[in-house]
């Protein structure tokens, strides 16, 4: 079971946390007495790094318009923050004192807070980008659910005009998120849902058709109507569906287990 | 010890930035 939900987060986070478990353990291990080198370059190189990456954060958050991100963001930040200030604290400590037990207990606690810190804030930037991608799974919904109302060949055609771009982008993003996935399962339901989608749209539309030919001719539209309805609400589900998987990551099943 | 610090260090430095660009694209 892979740790990170998506493959950018994985590649960015995972080298890190596998050094800080290591010299977690390398520390423990280690026999008192051996004096720590002078970090105060390595930490000054992190302390720059880590305002500028406040600054791009802040100046994001000031620009986006979703409000769970502005929400959540900054306390990412000043996580990240903190443990930089905690570095640069250990590096002064370690500088009167190579052999100090305190500057070495800041120095592990600042390093797993910037892990905690920036695999949170990976994670609020990732949340936000599935939601804008629910958000244009919903439009589609939205259309699909006007669908059983069309009943001119002029409003079909519109239909099909403004649905047709929507799932497009819907199709192209989830295609793209599913590629990013490090969770096997996760990635073959929106991959077997995406294709239902993609099947079941020219047969909505040829449905719909024969309804409104069938509705001008002034024939019986029952079994045409109920047709379509059907493939409607197939899509809706295959929809509802990608919403349900986009949101899962891999921490959610293991608190299920 | 010493050189596992220094690494770890400028690990951190490279994930920071590598966050940082993640941002910056995405964002754009």
């Amino acid at each position: 079971m892979p740790v990170f939900h998506t493959k950018t987060i994985e590649s960015i986070l995972e080298p890190v946390a596998q050094q800080v478990s290591r010299l977690v353990i390398l520390h423990e291990e280690a026999e008192d007495g051996n004096a720590m080198p002078n970090l105060e370059r390595p930490v000054l190189a992190v302390s720059n790094a880590v305002a500028n990456l406040v600054k791009v954060g802040r100046e994001t958050i000031n620009n986006s318009d979703d409000q769970i991100l502005r929400q959540e963001m900054p306390a990412s930040l000043q996580r990240v923050e903190k443990a930089s200030k905690l570095l640069e604290e250990a590096s002064a400590m370690l500088n009167a004192d190579p052999y100090s037990q305190p500057a070495r207990k800041k120095l592990i606690e600042g390093a797993r807070g910037i892990l905690q810190g920036t695999s949170n804030l990976l994670l609020c930037f990732d949340e936000s980008e599935v939601r804008k991608i629910i958000k244009e799974c919903k439009k589609v919904l939205d259309y699909l659910a006007v669908a059983e109302v069309i009943e001119t060949m002029e409003d079909l055609v519109q239909f099909v005009k403004d649905l047709s771009p929507c799932l497009t982008k819907v199709s192209r993003d989830v295609d793209a998120r599913e590629k990013e996935l490090t969770h096997m399962v996760h990635r073959e339901i929106l991959v077997r849902c995406l294709d239902s989608v993609k099947t079941l749209a020219p047969i909505l539309i040829c449905g719909m058709k024969i309804y409104v030919q069938l509705l001008a001719q002034g024939k019986k539209v029952d079994e045409a109507g109920e047709n379509r309805n059907y493939l409607a609400a197939r899509m809706t589900d295959e929809i509802n569906e990608i919403i349900r998987v986009l949101q899962l990551t891999t921490y959610d099943e293991d608190e299920w287990d | 010890l010493r050189v596992g610090w220094e690494q770890l260090l400028t690990s951190i430095h490279r994930n920071i930035n590598e966050v940082e660009n993640q941002i910056l694209t995405r964002d754009s």
